[in-house]
């Protein structure tokens, strides 16, 4: 039959495509090659043979898109799938480059791994054979692009626990592209609680399953002291929030029914005795296409 | 642009308070 | 404390160590990381205001290296992208703040922003502390930063709004600004803590008082400001500020601060603004001297050789005299005896500017004499604190004039003299006499006899 072979897959234009990094659903990150929707992919499959020959059955390239929910392992829901037929049933004698190309390929969703959901995209490679087949897979990372948004207003509420602490709140905009700018203020109306200090943390929540099976994942991306020690009323105090330092994503709703990621601002204050009060607001993230 | 919010003017009385 | 203090120093020492060998290595990122560190001791509730003054000042220390080594990058033409953001990405406020007010001023001194710009937005963010001592330190730190650089023009010398550098009236609203916030921070450290400790926290704070006061410092080293800059920009801001905190620490300094820091020349203008004021200061604050240390320093300011003395269109006298009048009538329950040192300081006063106007001794006199029969005073006894500072009024014209003949032209200098007891009487008689004689002065006309007699009754009968 043969003594199998080494599969690799050479993009056409490696040396230019930019890279970005993602999570792996280890925790580590590492540096893939970045897609857009609507980019075509072309390269090279090279198989080398590690022996004198190998039976085959065919061999393929797939160009997959895929949710998979962690506690669900077994089953991957594939949103996307292109198959290109590399050789047909055969015998390789010596090692062989096959070209392939997918064009204007469509990537709806950007690639995404959290803590109970990973989407990804890769390029598959088949050498189908009698007994196991030869796979190798090459992961990408596909960003998704929005435009500014046409109508993005800012977020100013005014809440409070009576006879107690009453604050207005302001955030210049609903929807910040990732490398943006949170800026606002907070105003204290009423102020009889000791405070203690401020701060405005960044919540990343996950959203998989559906019904009475919806999972909530809260992770707290940033935690960012807007204010030391106790104001009295009147008193405003300036937030300035570079979104730029953290890990973040876009907001991403409902994605292929599957899941969704959001993000709130929690505006906290602790007060002496650390009890904490907070105001949750969602904010929109969009990513932003790059100069 | 990261300009600061206007912000409203705290009163003398407010500013000089004791704490409520 | 001392404990508590060197563990924290110690921190400083080792994280300022690693923070320059990382900028020697041109490792910028972790020589921030350090920096940060470092600075997180001044994040500290546990040290009293002197000791946390101490860890200030060894932390202002190593920061000072920091900026030596971003302005010589600066100046090398290493720029530093974005270094102004990337300091904000620090997580806790009072770190951040020390650091972006560090590269505030590197960006000042190395012309790579609006100077103007910068100076607002400092003084804005740090309204994010409000903890009253990490508060005032942290303001005290951008005034001391931006001592020598601050906008000093009367127009913006640059063309460029980009790199603005601002002009006189900018540098006056970022200083004001940044001392009412100080002030209103220090007024509010009286509230901090059990009642019990009342009387500790406001010795603490009165040890703080020179971080308030070094804004009207600075206001007064701005040399564009001129008389009228003063009149209408600094001094009603500042005195609204100390009239309205109504805090008896804050207003005793804060208005002897302003006749110390500032020009004879500026008080002599605005007087009445500033004596205004005194009558509005809260009951406990002792008006009588303040009152007494303008009019000192008037009165030093008229008799220098080196000055015009006082411009002859400014009655300082009946400025004085009527302010004073009003500050006594406001202030129902200003004590007797300092009523009467008020009207010492107006004798002394007009004997240092005005040394031919007699009638100005004698409408102090008057003045006096009204107030005790408003009061409806007599007889006060010798030892009491009232008798001894008429005493102290009723000789200050036998000792200037040495002239026992002018004395008498005092018309209400007699009707003085009754208000006090027997022994106070005898003894200001006896001042008189042996003036007269040490003098040896000859008395022309019987009727002027007549008249001394009448003065010395006391002795007499």
């Amino acid at each position: 039959l043969g003594q199998g072979a080494d599969i690799d897959i050479a993009l056409d234009d490696a040396a230019t495509r930019k890279q970005a990094e993602i999570k792996t659903d280890d925790g580590r990150k590492e540096k893939l090659y970045l897609f857009y929707d609507g980019e075509s992919l072309t390269g090279r499959v090279n198989v080398t043979l590690k022996g004198k020959k190998l039976e085959h059955q065919g061999i393929r390239i797939e160009f997959v898109g895929q949710i998979e929910l962690y506690y669900d392992r077994g089953n991957h829901h594939e949103f996307t799938s292109l198959v290109k037929e590399l050789a047909r049933p055969g015998e390789l004698t010596q090692s062989t480059s096959y070209p392939f190309e997918f064009l204007n390929v469509e990537k709806p969703y950007e690639s995404y791994t959290g803590a109970n959901v990973r989407l990804r995209y890769f390029l598959r490679v088949t050498i189908t054979k009698r007994l196991t087949d030869t796979v190798r897979e090459m992961d990408l990372v596909v960003h998704t692009l929005s435009h500014y948004p046409e109508v993005n207003s800012s977020i100013k509420m005014e809440v409070g626990i009576e006879d107690c602490l009453h604050i207005e709140f302001e955030y210049n905009k609903s929807k910040y592209h990732l490398k943006d700018v949170i800026v606002g203020k907070i105003y204290f109306l009423l102020v009889r609680i000791k405070i203690k200090h401020m701060e405005l943390a960044i919540i990343k929540r996950e959203t998989t399953g559906s019904g009475p099976n919806t999972f909530n994942e809260n992770e707290t991306i940033a935690k960012y002291e807007i204010m030391d020690g106790a104001p009295v009323r009147g008193e405003s105090i300036p937030i300035r929030l570079f979104l730029s330092g953290y890990e973040l994503t876009p907001t991403m709703r409902d994605v292929n029914k599957k899941f969704s990621v959001r993000y709130y601002l929690n505006l906290v204050l602790v007060d002496e005795e650390e009890r904490r009060y907070f105001k949750q607001q969602e904010v929109t993230l969009w990513r932003k296409a790059d100069k | 642009d990261t300009s600061r919010l206007d912000s409203k003017r705290q009163t003398l009385d407010d500013a000089y308070a004791a704490p409520a | 404390q001392e404990k508590l203090l060197e563990e924290a120093q110690q921190v400083v020492k080792v994280q300022a160590f690693q923070m320059k060998r990382s900028l020697d290595k041109g490792k910028l990122m972790d020589g921030l990381k350090n920096a940060s560190n470092m600075l997180g001791e001044l994040r500290t509730s546990l040290l009293s205001p002197k000791g946390y003054y101490e860890l200030y000042m060894s932390v202002c220390d190593e920061l000072r290296h920091l900026e030596q080594y971003l302005l010589d990058e600066y100046q090398k033409g290493h720029k530093i992208a974005d270094l102004y953001e990337l300091v904000q990405y620090a997580g806790n406020i009072v770190p951040r703040l020390y650091l972006l007010i560090t590269v505030g001023i590197v960006y000042i001194k190395a012309h790579q922003s609006s100077r103007k710009d910068i100076m607002k937005d400092l003084v804005e963010m740090c309204r994010g502390v409000q903890h009253p001592l990490r508060g005032l330190f942290l303001r005290n730190y951008l005034l001391q930063c931006t001592r020598n650089y601050l906008p000093d023009t009367e127009k913006d010398e640059s063309d460029n709004p980009e790199t603005a550098g601002g002009n006189i009236e900018d540098s006056i609203d970022f200083i004001l600004l940044n001392f009412a916030e100080m002030n209103k921070l220090w007024v509010r450290m009286q509230h901090q803590g059990h009642s019990r400790d009342w009387e500790k926290r406001e010795k603490e704070r009165n040890e703080l008082r020179i971080l308030v006061g070094t804004n009207l410092v600075r206001l007064s080293q701005l040399e564009t400001v001129d008389v009228e800059r003063y009149k209408k920009d600094i001094l009603p801001e500042v005195i609204e500020q100390v009239v309205s905190c109504r805090d008896t620490i804050a207003q005793e300094y804060l208005m002897e601060c302003i006749i110390q820091v500032f020009p004879d020349e500026f008080h002599l203008q605005t007087l009445s603004m500033f004596l205004k004021a005194c009558a509005d200061l809260n009951t406990a604050v002792n008006v009588k001297n303040i009152i007494i240390a303008m009019i000192d320093r008037l009165a030093l300011f008229a008799c220098r050789d080196d000055t015009a003395g006082i411009p002859s269109d400014l009655k300082l006298f009946d400025i004085f005299s009527l302010q004073i009048a009003g500050i006594i009538e406001a202030r129902s329950d200003m004590p007797t005896e300092d009523i009467v040192a008020l009207q010492v300081s107006l004798i002394n006063l007009a004997l240092k500017c005005y040394q031919d106007r007699v009638d100005y001794i004698d409408k102090v006199l008057e003045t006096t004499a009204a107030i005790f029969e408003k009061l409806k005073l007599e007889h006060l006894k010798y030892n009491s604190a009232v008798a001894k500072e008429l005493q102290r009024l009723l000789k200050i014209p036998v000792d200037s004039y040495n002239n026992i003949l002018t004395l008498l032209k005092l018309q209400h200098y007699v009707r003085v003299v009754e208000y006090l007891d027997y022994e106070g009487r005898k003894t200001i008689s006896a001042y008189i006499i042996n003036n007269a004689i040490d003098n040896n002065l000859p008395v022309p006309s019987q009727e002027q006899v007549d008249q001394i007699l009448t003065l010395v009754a006391p002795l007499v009968k």
